[in-house]
């Protein structure tokens, strides 16, 4: 004869949850044994349901842990890639540069060289009104109109200089080592090459040479940006040539700025990546979960299959 | 009643952890897939 109550609908519903030996239960005497063994299977759901919680807790932290880290690293992705074209070429290219022939470093702008496009008359005189104007503006920072490439990362600047020093030195703030000269045609004025004193870890070069029409005028090439800090403006840039100095000066620091970035974002990522890749790895409880995910994602289709 | 109701929640946490185990091991897969990507 069954004793059972029927005070617990689910018996019937999910039997096989149920412990067996409620199922069997059916004498008077185990009446009680039977609540006791409710009571013990309660107990058991709850303590087994606050485990399975206390899993889903850790689970959703766990997942929104690399959800914030992934997203942070997508992040970091779409700016790198938005910005790496005009940089990386910016520093990459003058060093694939090194060995080409120093004539084809550079190009003056608007014919300032001795180009041929300086054989008309009138092309003459208009470049050298053209210098004329940015001498009386004491200096004028040109981009030759080379390609949109060179555009980004060559700077011309006319500096005026005094017709009797033959150094070709042209003060930026940033020090310099020549290593190169080469008379050019149609200049008397030889032209000197200067790479930044930090090559071959900075790219940067400069080369000087008088302008051709105006032999006071010293014309300064750069290429590429610096990588690095560069030594403080010197007062006697300032005093001596004021207008020259500051003006060269604001052209150097953005360049400087912008290798700075460049720099600085590599490392953030590169601390980011190892600080992701350490977190996740070192932590016990995230690298178990994930085994146990794996495993149950394999078992799950060699099921299927 | 308070035994099928301790049931039915004890299936539904575990489903949503089994959900959620899922979307954890894809979130891992694309995480390693973006670094190798930076690196």
């Amino acid at each position: 004869i069954s004793l059972n109550l029927n005070t617990n609908p689910f018996d019937r519903s999910f039997p096989a949850k149920l412990p067996k030996e409620e199922i069997k239960v059916s004498t008077s005497a185990g009446v009680e044994r039977k609540w006791l063994v409710k009571d013990k299977s309660a107990s058991e759901l709850r303590e087994e349901l606050n485990r399975v919680n206390s899993e889903n807790k850790k689970i959703k932290e766990m997942l929104a842990t690399v959800y914030e880290n992934y997203y942070a690293l997508h992040h970091h992705l779409e700016k790198l890639q938005s910005r790496k074209s005009p940089e990386i070429d910016h520093i990459e290219q003058p060093m694939k540069k090194t060995k080409q022939d120093p004539e084809e470093f550079l190009g003056f702008p608007n014919g300032l060289s001795s180009g041929k496009t300086e054989n008309s008359s009138s092309n003459q005189s208009h470049h050298y009104q053209q210098q004329h104007e940015q001498k009386n503006q004491l200096l004028s920072c040109k981009r030759p109109v080379t390609d949109s490439f060179n555009k980004a990362r060559v700077s011309t600047v006319y500096v005026p200089a005094d017709s009797s020093d033959t150094s070709l030195t042209v003060k930026d703030g940033y020090q310099w080592r020549k290593y190169g000269q080469k008379v050019t045609r149609d200049n008397p004025s030889p032209r000197a090459y200067f790479r930044c004193s930090f090559a071959p870890s900075c790219p940067v070069k400069k080369k000087v040479q008088r302008s051709a029409e105006d032999p006071s005028i010293l014309v300064a090439t750069y290429e590429g940006t610096h990588n690095h800090l560069g030594p403080n403006a010197s007062a006697g840039d300032a005093t001596s040539q004021a207008g020259s100095s500051t003006v060269t000066l604001d052209m150097v620091h953005g360049g400087q700025k912008l290798g700075l970035e460049t720099n600085e974002r590599r490392t953030m990522q590169e601390v980011l990546v190892q600080q992701m890749a350490s977190s996740l790895t070192n932590d016990s409880n995230f690298t178990a979960a994930l085994a146990t995910a794996i495993t149950g994602r394999l078992l799950m289709e060699q099921s299927r299959t | 009643s308070t035994t099928s109701a301790l049931v039915e929640e004890l299936k539904r946490v575990n489903a949503e952890n089994k959900k959620l185990s899922e979307m954890l091991t894809l979130m891992c897969e694309n995480y390693n897939v973006l670094r190798k990507q930076l690196m």
